[in-house]
């Protein structure tokens, strides 16, 4: 996180607010509920509290506007800059502006209000932009399906107020970072050459422009399938991948969820009723065979007739040997299964049944 | 990059008037700094750009890559990301 040049700071911490005006965009009601969470979320965590008054001046003024609207800082039309905020202080301090050419939403649709509220309320109180993208104080307009503060967001605001007087400390999302040697990973796939790999909202992969790996939130390519993956296989020679959540699954094309899903593992893939998630899962081109991971134990699904190989399921010790009886991911390169329990990686050669070599789960992200 | 597989090419540097208002925008380069193409030396329209990537945690090359303007053309907020 970052302070705003020379710490400015609310020497009072009753602060009043007032929404000068509203945008058509939503109904009045909305935007009063909105404004009110997004002034929570920093309550919550801090000793702040927010009034909300009717007339004359509040600390914290809020309007929406278009183009020069009189601040030295003209908007631009829609896109590009969507608010702006000033820093805690008299007169223009702490006000919040919002681009009326903007069209405002409540929905992951662009351009989310409480999202930028909540960051704009950051620049209002003291902080500038995180470099973290997990944070809501990170410059650029990721909407990943939900609003909250991450750590890094909640450290910022209690380094100017202190801590809040809520007994629970709360705690918000750490975003993953590449070269962290206790990295793990909720699931893996290749997906059109590539490897992608999947934590909490994020998913990260090697890429030429980044140092060590491109990491942003999944919900930049599948916004409603924002968090919380838990297996994914790529089917190559049918470009889809299908990305598993709990009983459910989708498939993908690209960036494209294809229409009819999400559907039921139960009945596309005839899992028993006592199968609740899927740990990992991968397919095995030259066989055209899945491998379904969940918990000790390993199914086989046949791509072609669609259906469960007879025998399942077995232990994983058994079919796999030395990997150990769980799996968190796994995918499939060049013939080799790379098998990921914790912060390892087995690369496993399923013609030989042998293990060829052990890795930390994140050697792929040159660090 | 945001697509499959990520963008691979090198940008042509058309979009030299958006990089230049972005970092003055945003990272303070002064507008009477010259644009990238009229020097060969190190300028501060550069070290702008590394500045700008370092932030962004992307490859600090000082050059218009793809993936730094792919970043420029994201919705933003229009408070600088380093002290005026």
């Amino acid at each position: 996180f970052v302070l705003t040049e020379g710490n400015p700071r609310w020497e009072h911490t009753n602060l009043t607010y007032r929404i000068e005006n509203y945008t058509p965009d939503l109904p009045g009601a909305v935007v009063d509920n909105t404004i009110e969470k997004a002034f929570q979320l920093w309550s919550n965590v801090s000793p702040l509290t927010f009034t909300k008054v009717f007339k004359g001046q509040a600390d914290i003024m809020i309007s929406f506007a278009w183009r020069d609207h009189g601040d030295n800082s003209p908007f631009d039309g829609p896109g590009e800059v969507l608010a702006h905020a000033f820093q805690p202080g008299p007169g223009l301090g702490g006000d919040v502006h919002f681009d009326e050419d903007e069209r405002w939403t409540n929905d992951f649709t662009d351009y989310n209000l409480y999202h930028v509220a909540a960051h704009e309320l950051g620049h209002s109180l003291g902080l500038a932009h995180s470099s973290d993208i997990g944070a809501l104080m990170f410059p650029s307009y990721i909407f990943s399906g939900d609003v909250q503060l991450s750590q890094d967001d909640i450290n910022g605001i209690q380094a100017i107020y202190g801590p809040s007087k809520n007994p629970t400390l709360p705690t918000g999302p750490q975003t993953p970072r590449v070269c962290d040697s206790k990295l793990t990973f909720d699931a893996i796939t290749t997906i059109r050459g590539e490897v992608m790999f999947f934590k909490d909202k994020f998913y990260m992969r090697v890429n030429s422009f980044y140092p060590e790996a491109e990491l942003n939130f999944i919900a930049v390519f599948w916004p409603n399938l924002a968090n919380g993956l838990q297996a994914a296989y790529e089917v190559a020679h049918r470009d889809e991948v299908r990305l598993f959540k709990g009983n459910q699954y989708w498939a993908v094309r690209g960036q494209d969820v294809l229409p009819g899903y999400p559907r039921s593992i139960y009945r596309s893939f005839g899992f028993p009723r006592s199968v609740k998630n899927i740990d990992a899962a991968v397919f095995q081109e030259d066989t055209g065979k899945t491998y379904f991971f969940v918990a000790h134990h390993y199914w086989r699904y046949d791509e072609y007739k669609r259906s469960m190989d007879a025998g399942y399921p077995k232990m994983i010790a058994d079919g796999f040997p030395g990997i150990g009886n769980k799996v968190d991911a796994v995918f499939q390169k060049n013939g080799f299964f790379y098998f990921f329990r914790g912060t390892r990686q087995y690369k496993f050669d399923p013609k030989t049944k042998r293990i060829l070599t052990l890795e930390r789960a994140n050697s792929w992200f040159n660090c | 990059s945001h697509g499959f597989p990520a963008a691979t090419s090198e940008t042509q540097e058309q979009d030299m008037e958006m990089i230049q208002k972005y970092l003055e925008n945003y990272y303070n380069l002064k507008s009477n700094e010259k644009q990238i193409k009229k020097q060969r030396k190190i300028t501060p329209v550069v070290e702008k750009l590394k500045q700008m990537q370092k932030f962004f945690g992307l490859k600090v090359t000082g050059k218009p890559n793809a993936e730094t303007l792919n970043v420029m053309k994201q919705a933003r907020c229009g408070v600088p990301d380093v002290a005026q």
